[in-house]
């Protein structure tokens, strides 16, 4: 399973 | 913070150059997707302030006429190669996708944990480090401390929100500003101008 990253942080 | 006071006191005794110049690398290797995805306006904003500010400082302590001759340059000699390196290898190793961006991505995630080491050693060889450099540097620790419950929080209220290359990084950054904290409250609680034991 892929980790999935949300890369809305700064 | 830091740019207010350059610009203000045209004096930048005390504050790292590498430190910017690092600043500058992680941002600009991070903040690429701003060229090809969308988060929020307020998300686009912060990123083009953090670019912009940081090339700025970079920019009045490389060449402003005034502002260049106060820069500690025989003091600030961390060798940050030894910090970028590392970090690239570890990007280029540990990361979520083999993909040029992927790579620059995490490498920005690792090279910032320890971006702020050449102005924590510049600071320790400073005898009375000036009150707003001290600021800059709690105020740039605590933001990222900050993260930390923002991480919780998210945790908590957000179905399979993990990112644990994000979460190790940024709990080893935090650990590294510790003991500067402590000096910087012990400092203000005494009401004397902060200086690191060296």
């Amino acid at each position: 399973e892929k980790e999935e990253e949300k890369k809305d942080e700064l | 913070v830091l740019l207010l006071k350059i610009h203000a006191t045209k004096n930048c005794s005390g504050v790292s150059l590498k430190t910017q110049e690092l600043y500058a690398i992680v941002f600009v290797t991070r903040y690429l997707d701003l060229l090809f995805s969308f988060i929020s306006l307020y998300n686009t904003i912060m990123k083009l302030i953090f670019i912009g500010s940081s090339a700025c400082i970079i920019w009045y302590i490389r060449f402003h006429r005034v502002v260049s001759q106060t820069y500690d340059r025989e003091q600030d000699t961390f060798r940050v190669i030894f910090l970028i390196l590392p970090c690239l290898l570890l990007g280029i190793f540990i990361n979520h996708e083999f993909t040029i961006t992927e790579i620059l991505w995490t490498f920005s995630i690792y090279l910032e944990a320890v971006a702020i080491l050449p102005q924590l050693v510049l600071l320790q060889r400073t005898k009375n480090v000036d009150t707003l450099t001290g600021n800059y540097v709690f105020l740039l620790g605590g933001y990222r401390a900050l993260y930390l419950l923002n991480w919780i929080y998210r945790f908590l209220t957000e179905p399979g929100y993990r990112q644990w290359i994000v979460w190790i990084s940024g709990t080893i950054q935090t650990a590294i500003y510790c003991d500067f904290f402590y000096y910087y409250f012990q400092s203000w609680r005494r009401n004397e101008k902060l200086s690191l034991p060296s």
